[in-house]
């Protein structure tokens, strides 16, 4: 029988360590893809809270909408995706 | 299915399309079938054809590029943003773009055109067996030139076939060497190098020249990948080196050690503890041709859409065989019509039956007390018949389409609806049967001339419990309805008599510029009106808001 070996963890050159907190990468993506700033088409720009974003975000993934910054929707803004935002500007 | 705001089209079906360039994930004949077989998705099930130019400039320009790469969009590096698109137009618009930072395939790994060999220039077939060995990458095993090889066939022990794998050893792309292989060693710089590198270069391509020194003759070309190439780390584009030693052990395959992502990984010298050399072993890559099909979509005309088994939903997923969702087709089809050229919804030759009246003419009941001028707020304000009729507790008032002269009222609603409540707080005419919907609170009516179905629960429409009272509607085209409710609206198919799938959607989102608490919505005159009170906010074919005015001087013509 094999004896378990113990991993060892090394810092791989290069690797950026991302330390982005989940609220950070929710905002950015939030604003990214059109959700926490709709800049309306009468030229009037209406700021979006991060619940009610979260939760617009949260219904065009189909995830349950919640308005929080939940597992599911974290993992949904993990995922690769198109570039093009979700909420036409 | 969404499509931009307004209706942004191509006004032609002939659409043509140019490639730019190349990823070197895969060959240029698979990246031009791969381009094609997207827009074929298209084509199958519209009147539009795709033509491929090759100079000039075209509707769709395709091209791959990474990070900041000429529009205001960059990209971001591996996994994230695979690519984007530009909604129909002159210049950029139409235009897709993908970002060659990510790995290129048909989505289930490696695709390897061969070159000479006795194949024909097929894929290599991976997992092949030769010596009774299976191989899952082109091998240098059997040749005494260097030159991978693979098997097409899955046993190439049995049927021989076989071919050479993409290398600098036998051809190079772009540059100025019309294709010429790698020559090894040759001088850049002064220096002596014996493989492609990445010197010289910001964008990270790796090159050779093709003579013996590029100082003096100038000469080169970029190196095709390697099927073993290293994806990221700080390699890329170098083959995995097998065995490498890693922490004082010898590995002979890609390996998840040292690393709490799980990620394979190679060393690419034969020693990652004296070199710190590595990349990501291959994986099975993004599929160009799905995602390319998504990114046409938008250069079509369509937005995201919120179905996940959709193709224009924006996260991506590797389908085997892609056949388009219902709401895919729905949406372009809306833009162009089906394959005979029919087009469900723009375009409309039919016109309303005008001869058969769906309302019950009734006699003006003049009352001079109701004066329309001095209502502050009307129940509801909505289309029927080319009028604009204004309810308000039992009566209305009809203002012509066609006229726009003075206005007639108040009609009683008990006389010309007799089955409907005092108070309406929406209705629409669906043109095509001649059949009037009523809401009132939680529940519809439908009349057809004089006689009458209902009342029915909304939620038989499919709206759910929480919707309290449909405050506004807008007929879409032939069979489509927006009903809406609080800051929500929902598309309901006059067809099926039920909600589409993907809704509700934010007003917001949809009509921006527009009052999220407004409590009438209609169409009059191609312009969408939203109304709050007495103001109301009209949005053109665009879906801009190009006017904002009163209900009562602009529309009801009061003094």
């Amino acid at each position: 029988w094999s004896r378990p070996v113990k991993s060892v963890f090394v810092t791989f050159p290069g690797n950026i360590v991302k330390n982005m907190a989940d609220v950070e990468l929710a905002q950015s993506y939030l604003k990214k893809f059109g959700y926490m700033v709709t800049e309306q088409r009468s030229g009037f720009k209406s700021k979006v809270s991060i619940a009610k974003a979260l939760k617009m975000m949260q219904r065009q993934m189909g995830l349950k909408e919640t308005g929080e910054l939940d597992k599911p929707t974290l993992n949904a803004m993990k995922r690769p995706r198109c570039g093009v935002p979700d909420v036409a500007n | 299915y969404s499509i931009y705001g307004g209706v942004h089209k191509w006004d032609h079906n002939d659409i043509t399309y140019r490639i730019l360039n190349y990823s070197p994930d895969m060959d240029s004949k698979l990246i031009d079938d791969a381009f094609a077989r997207a827009l074929r998705v298209w084509s199958d099930v519209t009147p539009l054809t795709f033509t491929r130019l090759l100079q000039g400039e075209a509707d769709i320009m395709i091209s791959f590029g990474t990070g900041d790469h000429g529009d205001a969009f960059p990209f971001d590096g591996k996994r994230g943003l695979l690519a984007h698109a530009f909604r129909p137009g002159v210049g950029i618009l139409g235009d897709a773009h993908f970002d060659d930072d990510e790995y290129w395939t048909l989505g289930k790994g490696n695709v390897v055109k061969t070159y000479a060999g006795n194949a024909g220039g097929a894929i290599c077939h991976f997992p092949f067996t030769f010596g009774a060995k299976s191989y899952t990458t082109c091998i240098t095993e059997g040749v005494n030139n260097s030159i991978p090889w693979c098997a097409t066939t899955a046993d190439y022990d049995k049927d021989k076939k076989y071919g050479a794998c993409p290398t600098e050893l036998l051809f190079t792309f772009d540059g100025n060497a019309n294709g010429a292989r790698c020559v090894y060693p040759f001088i850049f710089h002064g220096r002596m190098y014996k493989s492609c590198t990445t010197d010289g270069r910001i964008d990270g391509k790796r090159w050779c020249a093709t003579t013996s020194n590029y100082d003096t003759d100038k000469r080169f070309g970029f190196c095709p990948k390697r099927d073993t190439a290293v994806i990221g780390g700080n390699s890329e584009g170098d083959a995995c080196h097998f065995p490498f030693v890693f922490q004082g052990k010898e590995y002979h395959s890609c390996t998840s050690e040292g690393r709490t992502d799980g990620k394979l990984w190679c060393g690419t010298t034969d020693s990652y503890d004296r070199d710190q050399k590595f990349g990501f072993c291959p994986n099975d890559g993004y599929s160009l041709f799905l995602v390319a099909a998504h990114e046409f979509g938008h250069s079509l005309g369509l937005d995201h859409s919120n179905i996940r088994e959709a193709l224009m939903f924006p996260l991506h997923s590797y389908v085997e065989d892609l056949s388009l969702d219902q709401d895919d087709i729905d949406g372009i089809q809306y833009l162009y019509g089906n394959k005979t050229g029919l087009s469900p919804t723009l375009n409309a030759t039919k016109k309303p039956n005008l001869t058969r009246s769906s309302v019950v003419t009734v006699s003006p009941t003049v009352d001079p007390t109701k004066d329309p001028c001095k209502i502050h707020k009307f129940d509801t304000i909505t289309v029927i018949q080319r009028h604009l009729h204004f309810f308000k507790d039992g009566q209305f008032w009809k203002v012509s389409n066609k006229t726009d002269v003075g206005r007639t009222g108040p009609f009683s609603i008990s006389q010309s609806w007799p089955a409907l409540p005092a108070v309406i707080d929406s209705a629409f005419e669906d043109v095509q049967t001649k059949r009037i919907y009523f809401f009132s609170g939680n529940r519809f009516w439908v009349y057809t001339g004089s006689s009458v179905l209902g009342p029915h629960s909304i939620e038989k429409l499919g709206l759910p419990p929480s919707v309290q009272k449909v405050e506004g509607a807008l007929y879409r085209g032939k069979s489509k309805v927006f009903l809406f409710s609080g800051e929500n609206f929902w598309r309901f198919n006059l067809k099926t008599q039920m909600i589409d799938k993907g809704y509700p959607k934010y007003t917001e989102a949809s009509f921006g510029g527009v009052p999220n608490d407004a409590h009438d919505v209609f169409q009059h005159k191609g312009n969408i009106y939203f109304c709050r009170d007495l103001f109301y906010w009209r949005l053109n074919s665009g879906r801009q808001v190009d006017h904002t005015g009163n209900v009562k001087y602009d529309l009801l013509k009061c003094p």
